[in-house]
């Protein structure tokens, strides 16, 4: 007999988390303690503020052979959440404040509950809540995720006196996992998120009590995003409609100007022409194959501005190449900062960065780095477009080779990151992607290659 | 000033398309009909009756530089869908009959609707679905889905005489693509289909005219997986806690028994003992600590039985030798079909196979065939756990080198197939998958190695 059931977003995301970075017990940490300092990072800088986060991951108690029960503590001092929010926010599965076009870590509304979501199936423990905007009041709560409803479960909540005007977040539960197996992956991700973010002080206190600080080498911090419309060249018919439903506008230009990304009167005239669309036409009077031609139209039209980056918040080639030295102290370091491009009507910016010598160490392949909007991605390498764009590159040409002690960095930054799966782990293979990443390394490699042949001929005068 | 919102799972799921596999014109395309094919397969299966699918792409239009509009008409003799659920199992999302512990190539409740999704938001058209018991009527819906809401909305209804007892369901629908782009990964998921369902007959005509039969080779379909219990090892809080609520059951041993999988009277009892567990406990009474350490228990008792394979439905190793010989004509062949094995508590099985010669190309690289639940899986061939396996043996022992005419297929079927992304396009890299992917390969290259030598002795003795 077959029975039909439908389960909520939480319950998806429950049986399928290994789809979501929870793969297992080593990985389950990694990804609880990232997508809070993910959570953290994006609360700091969207109040402009250099962040500062406090990660501490203290034992518990033995759970099996290979796991055992931590308590994971991350404190922040971002914008905070409003109290009415706090339980959707880290109780509700596709619940957030960044469906927005900027560029941000956070995407999904996903990440925080997932953690917390893990932590209660493996330890049955609630999460705790702690949060204030600097005023006079700190709001606690303790909660726990109806994960067949997908809603929060307050088991506690408390006011309290701000006297000493924090501001920010504390996250607070319990899991089961795999430390000393994830303890190299989660050092290498505090490592390289103090490489792209080098204005941010992270502490990290691990279960034997040691202290790994990382503490900034700048206050200046990247200009920060400004959100953006929708671009022509991504639309499709529910987009539209969805404008067209909202739009207090009864007449064509107005319509595009106000809901689109750089379209000015001119361009809307221009395009009402090309695509026989009468200005004085009410959006919402668009029949259903009007809309349909439309959105031909708007993808057809050439003169469309591409997008600017004012929703984009790349690095910047200083504040790249400051990161790479502090980490890797090089011989050598070239760094690129490709223009905006598109796909999809995305705009994304590629940066990257390659080194030589100095502390990289020698291996049989390149050390390679991949970041999108500041997020160090750790797995599944061989999947990501960089690497595949990497591997199909002739070094040889450039005088390099992968036994060289050369590391490779490329950062993606966009308002919708391509990740192939929801545990942001590596960079799908988007043409327009890999055509980006293959300039800007080209370009680094070509200065590489100036620089490994003065060194030759450098050495060659030596010898005689 | 930071607004929050929610969002719905067909919402998360429109915005995030390219994550569900929807990523670009020719890759929808693609995507679209295997979702629908893969859905057919299944209903018929559940009837044990050799499936019988037509499916039909017809062209309706230009649509851009480089795609068209078309109409994707999917029809099957399978078990069809009752009229009160067809609304939600076409227009909800997180909606299905597959939610189970069972063998079967749906597992998300997510497939059709994407498909029908992506077809609404590039056309503007509803889908039509008709679908029949065999009983006296036919129900025909046309629907589109509210993304925001997630759930349908019936646009019309029809209820209809059944006058030759026709039993399935024809889903039809626009949408944009680029065919051109995508017939071959098309065709090759055909063929790819044809070889491992060798009972299954299929029909596809193309945009051309063109009439692709793949007609099945026998009337042996193998044994229908029956659904099963959960199995001790892969349990969580979330999981018990599920069971406890709906349990009749007021002590521990009947609730053991008649919720996991092969725990028999003495096992329980056993267990209790081990675990320190008294048996006359209500398990509605359980405390959370009690729960945890439950979950705990069930993990580290090592006399459960493990998981058998009456709810999976392998190949077998006649019938994949049958697809094999099929479709490459090889002068050799080799099949082999591991032990059930689990991961995370669940169970599945390894089947692989090697060919050499026959009508296998020369090329630089093994062919390389890979599976799931019988369907096959056609991207990111590198990242798949199969091909890592593959890359890391060292064929030279075998005789064997990837520029030889050699293929190799690896099927994994599974009640939980662990694939990487919601797009179902290759399998995670899991140490117990890997390690029996491993020992099913190295058996088969054995075999091969055998062959190989065998006839290096023939053509040696030729040439004397
Ligand atoms: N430390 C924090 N400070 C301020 N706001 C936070 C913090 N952590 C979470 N939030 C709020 O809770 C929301 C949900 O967080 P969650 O991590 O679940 O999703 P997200 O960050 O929006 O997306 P993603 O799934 O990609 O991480 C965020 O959008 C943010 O508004
Ligand atoms: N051709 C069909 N015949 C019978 N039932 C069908 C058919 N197509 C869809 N269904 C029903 O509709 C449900 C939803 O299908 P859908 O493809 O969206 O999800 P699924 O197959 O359950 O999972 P997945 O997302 O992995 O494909 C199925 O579970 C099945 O019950
Ligand atoms: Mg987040
Ligand atoms: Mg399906």
């Amino acid at each position: 007999q077959v029975t039909f059931e439908e389960i909520s977003a939480s319950d998806f995301f429950y049986r399928n988390r290994d789809i979501a970075g929870f793969t297992n017990p080593s990985r389950a940490i990694f990804a609880a303690i990232r997508e809070l300092v993910e959570n953290s990072l994006d609360a700091a800088e969207s109040l402009k503020i250099p962040p500062d986060i406090y990660v501490r991951l203290s034992f518990e108690g033995e759970a099996s052979k290979e796991t055992q029960i931590y308590k994971l503590r991350v404190e922040d001092n971002g914008i905070g959440v409003p109290p009415r929010h706090i339980p959707s926010a880290f109780g509700q599965v596709l619940f957030g404040s960044k469906y927005k076009l900027k560029q941000q870590r956070g995407t999904f509304g996903l990440g925080g509950k997932m953690a917390i979501l893990y932590g209660q199936i493996t330890t049955h423990q609630p999460a705790c809540i702690m949060s204030s905007n600097g005023m006079s009041r700190i709001y606690m709560y303790k909660l726990m995720i109806d994960i067949q409803k997908n809603r929060p479960l307050i088991l506690d909540r408390k006011v309290l006196l701000n006297k000493e005007q924090w501001r920010g977040t504390i996250v607070e539960f319990c899991l089961e996992g795999d430390y000393l197996r994830a303890m190299p992956k989660i050092l290498d991700y505090f490592k390289q998120t103090a490489m792209v973010n080098p204005y941010a002080n992270l502490t990290f206190v691990d279960p034997k009590g040691r202290l790994y600080k990382f503490t900034s080498v700048t206050k200046d911090m990247p200009k920060p995003p400004k959100e953006t419309l929708p671009h022509p060249y991504g639309v499709d018919v529910e987009l539209l409609q969805r404008l067209i439903h909202i739009t207090p506008y009864k007449n064509m230009p107005e319509f595009l100007i106000n809901h689109f990304h750089r379209v000015g009167e001119k361009t809307a005239q221009k395009f009402l022409t090309f695509s026989n669309i009468s200005p004085s036409k009410n959006p919402k009077k668009l029949s259903h194959e009007e809309i349909v031609r439309l959105m031909h139209m708007l993808k057809k039209f050439k003169e469309f501005l591409p997008p600017d980056a004012s929703c984009l918040s790349p690095l910047g080639e200083e504040l790249l190449k400051v990161g790479i030295v502090k980490e890797l102290k090089p011989e050598f370091v070239a760094v690129h900062q490709r223009r905006p491009a598109t796909y999809a009507g995305h705009p994304f910016i590629i940066e990257v960065g390659i080194a030589y010598g100095g502390e990289i160490p020698k291996r049989s392949a390149f050390l390679i780095y991949r970041f999108a909007n500041r997020i160090p991605l750790l797995y599944d390498e061989a999947s990501d477009v960089s690497v595949r764009v990497i591997n199909d590159m002739n070094w040889r040409r450039y005088k390099a080779a992968p036994d060289m002690p050369i590391a490779i960095l490329v950062h993606i930054c966009s308002t919708k990151v391509p990740y192939k799966t929801v545990g942001k782990e590596f960079i799908a293979d988007r043409p327009e992607v890999r055509k980006e990443i293959g300039n800007g390394l080209r370009e680094v490699a070509r200065q590489l290659q100036h620089f490994l042949t003065r060194r030759e001929h450098v050495d060659r005068e030596r010898k005689r």
